[in-house]
């Protein structure tokens, strides 16, 4: 464990807080993609196939358990509540992310580490976990203007990742044998996705102005 | 599974 990665952790845990605070204290899911929380309960179901059989660390365990049920939860709330239900963006969320679905796993089949089951679950988990945020953003720059909650999460979202990117260069030149291609082309992908929202985010924090998305 | 090809990433 390093510091990037630690704070990378506490990035991405902070992201899913402030998402459960935004849907819970306002009652309303408003801004946030159904689509884009359903590929992010796929991404770690398919990551985590190894929760029971490989034991790396109490960490590792319970923030696998946290993200796992906070990212199903959302999702079951978000269909299922009948309060915050009625506020999601049906018409808006229609990015077609049955296509980022089919694509990371054809993906996943074609570039890993090794043709097993639980390798290519991890390759395709890393693929989507890329492009998951995409209907997201298209929702947000259909919104309109974004709530602030909604504009923190996707911000510490982006940023976590950004920091993996860190902890893979340290760890590059600290470890002998350390190379994670995938998840290091992956999150360079998955981080550049997030450009421009980190630019218009930096500026409506600057002019501190509400932040809004170009159409 | 050999410790290298663990994934100790979350």
């Amino acid at each position: 464990m390093n510091i990037f990665r630690f704070a990378g952790d506490m990035m991405h845990l902070t992201s899913i807080l402030v998402l459960l605070l935004k849907i819970y204290a306002t009652k309303s899911c408003s801004g946030i993609s159904l689509k884009t929380q359903e590929l992010y309960a796929l991404v770690f179901l398919a990551r985590y196939l190894d929760l029971f059989t490989d034991f790396i660390s109490v960490y590792n365990t319970i923030m696998k358990l946290v993200f796992i049920v906070s990212s199903t939860a959302i999702v079951w709330c978000m269909k299922r509540d009948r309060v915050v239900r009625r506020s999601y963006d049906k018409q808006l969320d229609t990015f077609r992310h049955y296509f980022l679905l089919a694509a990371s796993f054809a993906l996943a089949l074609l570039v890993n580490e090794k043709f097993t089951f639980q390798e290519i679950f991890w390759a395709f988990s890393i693929y989507l976990e890329a492009v998951a945020i995409l209907p997201q953003l298209v929702l947000l720059q259909r919104s309109g203007n974004v709530d602030n909650l909604t504009g923190q999460y996707v911000f510490f979202l982006g940023a976590y990742r950004a920091f993996y990117i860190l902890n893979w260069i340290y760890r590059y030149f600290t470890e002998t044998h350390f190379s994670r291609w995938i998840a290091c082309i992956s999150g360079l992908v998955q981080t550049a996705l997030y450009a421009d929202f980190f630019y218009y985010y930096y500026i409506s924090w600057k002019n501190n102005t509400k932040l809004k998305l170009p159409a | 599974r050999s410790t290298e090809d663990l994934k100790d990433e979350l």
